[in-house]
């Protein structure tokens, strides 16, 4: 009777938790198709704290994005490939035929996850004067920095500051001097070499650079814009998408600034209800200037995406673990005089998993 | 996993523009070619 009993809790269980499972996600996809009914009537979204963005800080994401990371690495049989692989691409509408190699030649997902595509799969728009998406995905927002407050909408009720998205705040050039007394950020100790050259490049010449810096755009007055404004694109990759990043014109990297920060999921959800996302979020940002002036390019992280990989700088490492450093840790580099000079379209960045 | 452009270009105020330029501002000016909510694949215009 007893094993019969426990037999009975085992499906039991199971069926509850399938059945609990199934009705959140039937709850979640009512709640996006409300969301997509409101963007058809031309009613933004609008920002809703909610307590789950709450019990988010709570959970330890980087230890699970770098548990995902870790999974997404193992090599897969070569038979099972195919089904995994069609399986994303069925749940995140990925397009496989894109892909510059046959499916099983991908050894693992996260291998899968940043794949190449085929030559010629995404030409480059041909007007000189144009501004390409450095990436697949989808215009969140996209407009013009108004005001001196220089803010960004991140969802309509709620807006998030330029300067501390790209850190431009007067202390982040102290903070990489004050790096050189204190190295807080290396890694290791082997990287604290490595490291310091680099902030003792970025303070020396970061105060040269100052003048065509983030820093300078934002707090210089209306009189000193002339002819020119500030301008946004944010831009959101679904699992699915294509995930490596490209130049969005020729222009020169002076500057790269990599913020430790956390890796809360960035859906479509978590932009609606977490504040200051991108501001809190693991990134890397480049900066320089191209034919118009001023320019930045960050490439936020999250839970299920937190690693990003420079194609110019192979030794930067993000979504590292958290031991020694703190959440406001910036680590940044300066490119020297001339910068990078970088061409349009040309591959800069690709993001992964975990 | 989400990637935010922050960039300078022209945006010249109206009462700036030259008679001819009134007629067409946008010439002068950066405008968008996408809108909010739309997909966009690498390598398109976002605005000129």
């Amino acid at each position: 009777r007893h094993s019969e009993g426990s037999n009975l809790y085992l499906p039991g269980a199971t069926v509850a938790t399938l059945m609990m499972l199934g009705a959140l996600h039937i709850r979640r996809m009512y709640e996006e198709k409300q969301v997509d009914e409101a963007r058809r009537q031309g009613r933004e979204p609008e920002f809703v704290a909610d307590w789950k963005a709450t019990f988010l800080q709570m959970l330890p994401l980087r230890f699970i994005s770098r548990t995902w990371g870790s999974l997404t690495s193992v090599e897969l049989p070569v038979w099972l490939r195919p089904h995994v692989y069609n399986g994303w691409a069925r749940a995140f509408n990925a397009n496989l035929d894109e892909a510059s190699l046959p499916i099983e030649e991908y050894v693992s997902l996260r291998d899968f996850f940043t794949r190449t595509l085929k030559e010629g799969a995404r030409p480059l728009d041909p007007s000189t004067t144009c501004l390409l998406s450095p990436v697949d995905g989808v215009v969140l927002q996209c407009g013009q920095v108004t005001g001196t407050g220089t803010m960004i909408e991140q969802v309509k009720g709620f807006s998030y500051s330029v300067s501390s998205l790209l850190g431009a705040n007067p202390h982040v050039s102290s903070s990489s001097s004050s790096l050189l007394e204190d190295g807080q950020t290396t890694q290791n100790p082997d990287e604290s070499e490595a490291t310091s050259r680099n902030q003792i490049e970025s303070a020396t010449e970061a105060d040269s650079l100052r003048a065509s810096s983030s820093q300078h755009i934002l707090t210089r007055s209306p009189s000193e814009t002339g002819n020119k404004g500030l301008f946004y694109c944010v831009l959101y990759l679904g699992p699915g998408d294509y995930h490596r990043i490209h130049s969005p014109s020729d222009w020169d990297v002076f500057y790269r600034r990599h913020f430790y920060g956390r890796l809360y999921p960035v859906n479509e959800r978590a932009v609606r209800t977490i504040k200051n996302l991108y501001v809190l979020n693991e990134r890397v940002v480049l900066e320089g200037r191209w034919s118009q002036g001023f320019m930045a390019m960050a490439a936020v992280g999250a839970t299920n995406v937190g690693s990003i990989e420079l194609k110019f700088e192979p030794e930067l490492k993000t979504n590292i673990p958290k031991v020694g450093l703190s959440l406001a840790t910036i680590n940044s580099r300066s490119y020297g005089q001339n910068g990078l000079n970088v061409k349009a379209g040309e591959e800069v960045a690709v993001f992964n998993l975990g | 996993s989400t990637v935010v452009l922050v960039f300078e270009a022209p945006s010249v105020e109206t009462e700036d523009l030259s008679a001819h330029e009134k007629s067409r501002p946008e010439s002068r000016n950066f405008r968008f070619t996408v809108a909010n909510g739309e997909r966009i694949k690498m390598g398109q215009a976002l605005g000129d």
